[in-house]
This record gives structure tokens, C-alpha cells and sequence, in this order.
């Protein structure tokens, strides 16, 4: 999957991807403060292409800890838990479930927008391809906001910018090809070389995508992420990230 | 016509010498409505004129909508008018000894229809009767059931079944209810959305030996399927001014219920009656959920408790409440005020004690095979003390086991409180039945269900808010839409789930049927109109019964029967006339009643009364109601278990 972390003091998008093994599953949010967990499981694609097997979310799961409640979100259905009882829909269906001031809606084949109140909202979107496409399969997308009221203590591959950090980049410098500039950007102590791109957010136009100006960071966003890619992987689709 | 027949000089006949030419069934389910067409083509090969006999089953709930009949070429036709006025037209005929009464009687959960024609030697006589029924999901399936009884070998033997279902067909399963001689023959076809089922057996697969002349054909046809449900929604169908919206989600939580059990065990349930309630109730008890609170009263002058109050489903408690129900010795009068009034006692007292999970389903199931016999007798009072007591959130399924029941009054205190009634036939199968019956209701998966559609565009609409939905089952309304001004209609469900609310949208273009539906020749282009109509009415005669007043009452009778005008079926209100084209010789077919009603228990044969029809009316369509039997001994259903409704007396 790719990542746009959008900072909004600073005005800059700055991009990353991550390619695990199918089956993983990534810490996207971690907020021991409100109780939050956002991670993602890789689904992998149906065959590998130039030596490489390109991995989506397959599954997201969403665990709000204060209010016991649960969300699984894959690419055929969204369930919500509660202890032992659930309900699932479709991305056939059109709907909303309200359980706990915890609202979810479903809008057919599209998106699933996840209410807490007025605290936070994440959303999913769904992402068909041609089902006898031979490499492609279907995936999800997720677009946390960053006024989203997470805690000072929330972490996680996406949550850790909740508290933007200092981000300085300079040294704009022609690349290999004319649309990729380079640069150097300092963030979190690191000097590191980022590349200028495109990358494409779907929530306006879900086929074809808005294309997002943005600095990319190479080796899975190394220097950019707290530690390393791994540090993010967890057990369960519902488990904190542990500290290190 | 009888003169566009094959060759039919090779028909096998009885000691009768009346053969039967063609027997064939044809069915087309289009969208969850099924047209059947019954017909006969027989000839009277005997050197003698002699009764002809028409007796076919309709499922009950069916709208019968046409009957014709061809005695070599002078057909008659049916058309349905008001009763009152349809039985002057009939009296008056008769009182010229030119009309005869089809018969239409009760048995288990068919209706027979049955009529007698005398046909002079050689000639040839072709029955056909037309009945439309929706078929309801039960148990996670639609059951389409077509009575099969030729009663004689049949040149030409068909069972023809075809289904539409724009939703798609999930599966198409013919089980070999006909027997293992049959096994084989049927041929299923599936596509996506179109199936067709055909039973053609040949005359040598008819015999129920090599050697035989009579027919293994005896019993019912059956097809089951299922359609894909893809939204939770629902699925909305528009066609032709109509909507229809089938609601049946999946994926959801059972919520928890709090039931109790209401057993009759007065002195008529004694033997096989009680045996198959205590098995039956065994198996319910321990397909009870961890979440469920249950207890049982058990009824006979007298009114027991298990326990007072209602307990959790624990392992514990239901393996002593299994051992209470198998120490139980019927005997007695039978007190059913005072144990419904008991069961709601104790509901109201948990609610009051908030010992009631807000989420949970509160529900009665009264089981019971007789009418009052102890404390309050008047069936009236009873279900005005029911309702009384029953408070808004709470249920009450009844079951009535055999025909000493009142049905009607079961039916109605369960309409009447949130619920619904089924009679369970008192035999080896009770047991099995009584379950079938809990199984539809043992899984609440919603409550509180809301259907809404923009007002400004529809309007006529059905029941459309629901005490309950059950796993398995599904919930269908319909309404009128103006589509001639609308490109999409759209509904909001909104229901309470187990520890949730949901809200459910669909939305569908009204024309997205159009292509579909035209390109079939089979579907039928007003399935949505008589789906509406068929629930329509059904829900008015649901309200009849229990009208609070008399002019309340009236006026529904009059929508009633109304409708059933337009749309051509047979109701309570209606009759149906059969008339040759000069319009001098009449016969009438009435809507039987419940049996116990029926105006004469237990005669099925000739009645010392029965007035003598055959008088005046021609030798070649001498129409009579008097059932001479010709056809084999297993045709007539035991006499015990029937009454008949004849129409001369009704």
C-alpha cells in the first residue's frame, strides 16, 4: 500500500509505501489515550509482476476499546462486534448502523464512513477491479483526518502524525526524469533524499483519482516513520501497538 | 378445446372404461407469485352415460381466478361475482333444475375442489382450473406444492414448472416426494435467473407395476428454491405501476427472546397427541440460546407453572424443564383464559421488574387441541382478556393441533397480538410439525421494522411496519408507484438489531425490470399487481377479523370485495359462477370455510338432504354437486378429518 500524510501546518503531502507479505497485518492508529486501534491486513495480488507481489488492505479493522465495539472491513462485507453479537452488511447495501454513538455508513460498492461522535471519522473506500483481472484484486483504501481528536499518545503507522512534525525541505534538484525532482528533507533528526511525484487520492473520484503533489520517502518510508516498517506489524487485526 | 385432442384410442381405462387422456400441471412463479393451471382431457369410453369427476387440490391461501370446462365442445366459463348476487343467479338456475355446486372442502392444508359432470357415451370432457398463490419464504426456502392425483393412468402426464426470479436463483431442489419410483425422471434446468422443472412420466412409468392399471401418481409435487440476497435492504421490484420490496437479511445476530410456553394438557391430548408434544417439546427446549429466559405453563382445568418467573436457558434448567414436560399425565377440562392470562402475568412482572433486556422478543406459543371447556367459555372474552393483558412489545403464536380446534380463534388472538397460528394435524408427524412451527419464529433477528418510500410517489402501500422479523423468513410489501413521474424509487428500513439500530436504503430505477420482464415469455407481466392485490386483500380480511365495530367491519368487506372484483379471485365474499355460453346452465363454487364451520362434519358422500340436481339438466352436461365416486378408493380423504361446504346450504 502507499501512504499520503498529509501535514497541514506545514502544507506538504509526503508519501511512502510499504510492501509486506500477504497476511500481515499493519498498526495504522495505536491510541492507548481514547482507546483507539486502526490496522490493516495485506491481501496480496493474484501473481507476482517483474519479481514483485504488490500487496493491498484486504481487511481493515477498527477497535474502539471504551465502547467495546469492533469494526471489520473487508472487500465483501463490514461487520460491526459487540462481545459476542454482530451485524454485517454488504458493499451491496446501503446503510447505517448506530450502536454506541458509533455510527457507520455504508454507501453501495463505494465507501464506509465511520462516525464517533463528533471526535473522529475514518473512512474506507472500496476499490473494484475486473474480477478476471489476472493480477489486480479488489482492495481498500482508508482517509483518517487530521482532525481527528486523537490523544498526544496515539502512535501507529498513519496515527504518530497526528502531532505534525517538523518537516524542512530544500536542496530542489532535478532527478532521473524531469517530473521526479529530488530534494532533501530533514524530519524527526533525519536528512533524508525524497523524491517529487504524484500520488493519487480517490475519495472525489474513485475510478480514476485526484492526483495529490507529494515528496516521496524511499525504503518504506525510512527516516520518515518512527523505527522501522516491522515495528508496525502486529498479531491481531485489533491489537495495540506495543511500545518498544 | 375437446376437439383439437390426439388420438385417443389408446387409453388405458379402469373397469369405468373412462379414460384419461392428458393430465397436465403447469406452473410459473414469477417474482414469488405462482399461476397454476390444472387440466384434465378425459373421455367416457363406456356404452353407458356416467359422472365424470374433476376433484383436484389447491393449496390453502390460493386465489382461485378461472375454471373452465369443454363437454365436446360447448365450454363453460367463469367469472366471479358477489356472493349474494352469484347465489340468486345460482337459485334461480337451479330452481329451473339447470345448476349444480362445485364442492370445495377443507382438508389439512389444501382445499379440494371437486365437481362431477355426467358425460354421455363417448364423449370427451376437458377440465381446467387456474389458481395463483404467493409463495412464501419459510425456513429459508420457498416451497412450491402441487397436488398430483390423476387418479388413472394418463396418456399425457406432465408436471411443468418454470421459475422467474430477477433477484437470481440461488438453488432449484425437487425432492422425490412422489416416491422412489419416480426417481429420476424429473429434469431440472437452472440458469441465473430462469428454471424450469419437468416431470413427463410415460404411461409405463405411470404403472405402479408392469402389470398395473392404476397410477403410481399420488401425491404432492414439490419444488424448493431460494433467491440470492445480495443487500440487506432488500430487494425492490418495479414493474407496471407496482412495486414490491422482499425483505430477508442475513448476517445478522439472533436478539434474545423471553418465551413462554403454554402446553394444553387436558384430557383430549392424551395418547399420541401428548407423546408428540413432549418429544416435540424436548427438541425446542434444547435448541433454546444461552440468551433466551423461558419457562412453561402447562394447562388443563387448572393452570401450573414450571416456574413462576422466567429463568435463563442454562443447560440446567432446561434439562429439568425437559424432565417436567415428560412427567406430565393429560387429563382435564381445558382453561385457556386463565393460562394465557398467566403467561402475560408473568411477562408483565419481568418487564415491570426491568428483568426484560430492552433488545430482547417477548413472545407466548399456546399450544392446544379443543375449544375452552373450563372458566371462561366465551371466545370472545377470551381474546378481548388476551389483548387486554398482552402488553405492546410481547407476542402470542398459537398452535392447534388437530380439528377439534377452533382455528379461526386462534388465528385471530394471534393476528390480534403481534403473532401467528398454524394447525398442526394430530397424527405421527406432530411432533415434527410443531417444530417446523417453532423453527419459523425461534429466531428473532429484528424488531421494530419501519418501511418508508417518499409519499409524494407512492401510494396504496401494505402493512408496512413489522413487530418482528424471523431468520428464514421474509417480509414483502408492496404499493402502487407513479412511475410514469419517477426515475427512482427509493425506501428506508429502519429496524432494531441485536445491540444496534439500522437504517437500510435501496434505491432502483423503475425501469429496471422492463428489459427483463418483456424479454420472458413466461413471466407474468402483472406479477407485481396481483402480489399487491394478494397481500392487499389478505391484510383486509386480517383486519375484518378483528374490526372493532360493525361498520368498520362493513366497510372493509366492501373493499373486499371490491377487490376481489377487480382482480378476479375467489374470497369469502365472492363466488365464482361457471356458465356455458347461452348462460342456461350454471354452477357455483364458494370459498369453503374453516372445518369447523363447515355445515356438515364428517359427510363426505351423499346427504340424506341433498337436493337432487340432475333433474331438467340435459343427459349430455348433467352438472351435478352429488360425489358418485368414479375415481380409485385413495382419492377420498378420510371422512373424519373433512367437511364439506356445500353451497345449498352454506
Amino acid at each position: 500500500p502507499h501512504f499520503i500524510i498529509h501535514l497541514p501546518k506545514s502544507q506538504k503531502n509526503i508519501c511512502f509505501n510499504i510492501n509486506s507479505e500477504p497476511g500481515k497485518i499493519l498498526n495504522l492508529v495505536s491510541d492507548p489515550g481514547t482507546g483507539v486501534v486502526v490496522n490493516g491486513q495485506l491481501i496480496g495480488a493474484k501473481k507476482t509482476q517483474n519479481k514483485k507481489l504488490n500487496t493491498y488492505f484486504g481487511k481493515i479493522g477498527f477497535y474502539f476499546k471504551n465502547k467495546g465495539l469492533k469494526v471489520e472491513i473487508t472487500t465483501e462485507t463490514i461487520t460491526l462486534k459487540d462481545g459476542s453479537s454482530s451485524i454485517t452488511l454488504t458493499w451491496s447495501d446501503t446503510g447505517h448502523i448506530i450502536r454506541k454513538q458509533l455510527l457507520i455508513s455504508v454507501k453501495k460498492e463505494s465507501n464506509v464512513t465511520i462516525s464517533v461522535g463528533e471526535e473522529m471519522s475514518f473512512m474506507v473506500l472500496l476499490h473494484r477491479v475486473w474480477k478476471n483481472h489476472p493480477v489486480n484484486v479488489d482492495f481498500l483504501g482508508i482517509y483518517i483526518p487530521p482532525e481527528n481528536q486523537l490523544s498526544p499518545a496515539a502512535h501507529g503507522l498513519i496515527g504518530q502524525f497526528a502531532s505534525e512534525p517538523e518537516v524542512f525541505i530544500y536542496q530542489q534538484r532535478p532527478g532521473q526524469a524531469p517530473e521526479k525532482p529530488q530534494a532533501t528533507m530533514e524530519v524527526k533528526g533525519n536528512k533524508l533524499t525524497v523524491t517529487g511525484g504524484l500520488q493519487k487520492d480517490y475519495r472525489t473520484d474513485r475510478v480514476h483519482g485526484t492526483e495529490v503533489q507529494c515528496w516521496f520517502v524511499h525504503n518504506s518510508g525510512k527516516g520518515f516513520i518512527d523505527g522501522h516498517y516491522k515495528d508496525y506489524l502486529v498479531p491481531h487485526l485489533y491489537s495495540f501497538l506495543k511500545k518498544p | 378445446s375437446t376437439s383439437d385432442w390426439g388420438y385417443v384410442g389408446d387409453l388405458v381405462e379402469d373397469d369405468d372404461k373412462i379414460g384419461l387422456y392428458s393430465y397436465k400441471v403447469q406452473s410459473t412463479i414469477t417474482s414469488r407469485l405462482a399461476n397454476t393451471m390444472i387440466q384434465a382431457k378425459m373421455v367416457n369410453n363406456a356404452k353407458r352415460p356416467q359422472h365424470i369427476v374433476f376433484d383436484v387440490q389447491v393449496p390453502k391461501g390460493a386465489f382461485i381466478d378461472n375454471f373452465t370446462m369443454d363437454i365436446n365442445g360447448i365450454t363453460f366459463t367463469s367469472s366471479i361475482r358477489e356472493k349474494a348476487e352469484a347465489r340468486k343467479m345460482y337459485s334461480q338456475a337451479k330452481a329451473k333444475g339447470k345448476a349444480a355446486g362445485i364442492v370445495r372442502s377443507n382438508a389439512l392444508d389444501m382445499e379440494n375442489f371437486k365437481t362431477e359432470v355426467n358425460v354421455p357415451p363417448g364423449m370427451r370432457i376437458q377440465f381446467e382450473l387456474h389458481y395463483q398463490e404467493m409463495i412464501r419464504r419459510k425456513l429459508s426456502s420457498y416451497e412450491h406444492v402441487i397436488s398430483v392425483k390423476p387418479g388413472r393412468l394418463a396418456k399425457h402426464m406432465e408436471v411443468d414448472v418454470r421459475i422467474i426470479e430477477p433477484q437470481g436463483i440461488r438453488y432449484v431442489h425437487v425432492p422425490n416426494s412422489l416416491g422412489d419410483h419416480f426417481d429420476g425422471i424429473t429434469t431440472i434446468s437452472k440458469g441465473e435467473k430462469k428454471a424450469h422443472v419437468s416431470f413427463k412420466p410415460t404411461m409405463a412409468q405411470q404403472r405402479k407395476c408392469p402389470t398395473c392399471s392404476s397410477t403410481a401418481v399420488d401425491g404432492n409435487f414439490v419444488v424448493q428454491y431460494d433467491v440470492n440476497r445480495e443487500t440487506t435492504g432488500g430487494e425492490l421490484e418495479i414493474f407496471n405501476g407496482y412495486f414490491i420490496h422482499f425483505f430477508a437479511p442475513e448476517n445478522l445476530d439472533p436478539l434474545p427472546k423471553n418465551i413462554l410456553f403454554v402446553i394444553d394438557v387436558s384430557g383430549s391430548m392424551w395418547g399420541l397427541k401428548m407423546k408428540q408434544t413432549i418429544e416435540a417439546m424436548k427438541a425446542i427446549l434444547s435448541e433454546l440460546r444461552a440468551a433466551d429466559q423461558f419457562s412453561l405453563i402447562d394447562f388443563n382445568h387448572n393452570v401450573r407453572c414450571w416456574r413462576d418467573n422466567l429463568v435463563s436457558a442454562t443447560p440446567a434448567q432446561v434439562e429439568d424443564a425437559k424432565k417436567y414436560i415428560q412427567a406430565i399425565h393429560p387429563n382435564g377440562g381445558t382453561n385457556i383464559n386463565e393460562a394465557l392470562l398467566r403467561a402475560t402475568f408473568i411477562l408483565n412482572e419481568a418487564q415491570n421488574l426491568g428483568m426484560l433486556d430492552p433488545n430482547s422478543v417477548s413472545m407466548i406459543v399456546l399450544v392446544s387441541d379443543g375449544d375452552p371447556t373450563v372458566g371462561e367459555l366465551k371466545l370472545t372474552t377470551i381474546q378481548k382478556n388476551v389483548k387486554q393483558s398482552m402488553k405492546d412489545e410481547f407476542s402470542l403464536f398459537c398452535l392447534g393441533i388437530g380439528f377439534d380446534v377452533d382455528y379461526d380463534f386462534l388465528q385471530r388472538i394471534a393476528t390480534d397480538n403481534r403473532g401467528m397460528a398454524q394447525r398442526v394435524f394430530g397424527n405421527q408427524e406432530t411432533s415434527a410439525q410443531m417444530k417446523n412451527f417453532y423453527n419459523q419464529v425461534s429466531t428473532p433477528l429484528l424488531k421494530k421494522i419501519q418501511f418508508n418510500y417518499p409519499q409524494e410517489s407512492v401510494s396504496d402501500v401494505t402493512q408496512s411496519s413489522f413487530h418482528n422479523y424471523f431468520g428464514g423468513s421474509e417480509i414483502v410489501v408492496a404499493g402502487k408507484v407513479d412511475t410514469e413521474n419517477l426515475q427512482h424509487l427509493e425506501s428506508i428500513v429502519t429496524a432494531t438489531a441485536a445491540n444496534a439500530e439500522l437504517v437500510m436504503e435501496t434505491l432502483r430505477d423503475v425501469e429496471e425490470l422492463d428489459g427483463f420482464m418483456k424479454k420472458d415469455k413466461y413471466a407474468d407481466p402483472d406479477f407485481t399487481k396481483k402480489l399487491w392485490a394478494y397481500l392487499t386483500v389478505n391484510q383486509m380480511m386480517a383486519e375484518r377479523n378483528t374490526a372493532p365495530t360493525a361498520a368498520l367491519k362493513r366497510n372493509i368487506t366492501k373493499s373486499i370485495l371490491q377487490m376481489s372484483l377487480d382482480h378476479h379471485i375467489v374470497t369469502p365474499f365472492t363466488a365464482m359462477l361457471i356458465e356455458n355460453a347461452e348462460k342456461d346452465e350454471i354452477m357455483l363454487a364458494d370459498q369453503p370455510k374453516d372445518p369447523r364451520r363447515g355445515c356438515c362434519p364428517g359427510t363426505l358422500g351423499l346427504t340424506p338432504n341433498a337436493p337432487n340436481n340432475n333433474k331438467g339438466i340435459p343427459a349430455w352436461a348433467n352438472v351435478t354437486a352429488v360425489p358418485v365416486s368414479f375415481m380409485p378408493e385413495q382419492r377420498s380423504p378420510p371422512v373424519s378429518s373433512l367437511s364439506i361446504n356445500r353451497v345449498d346450504n352454506d
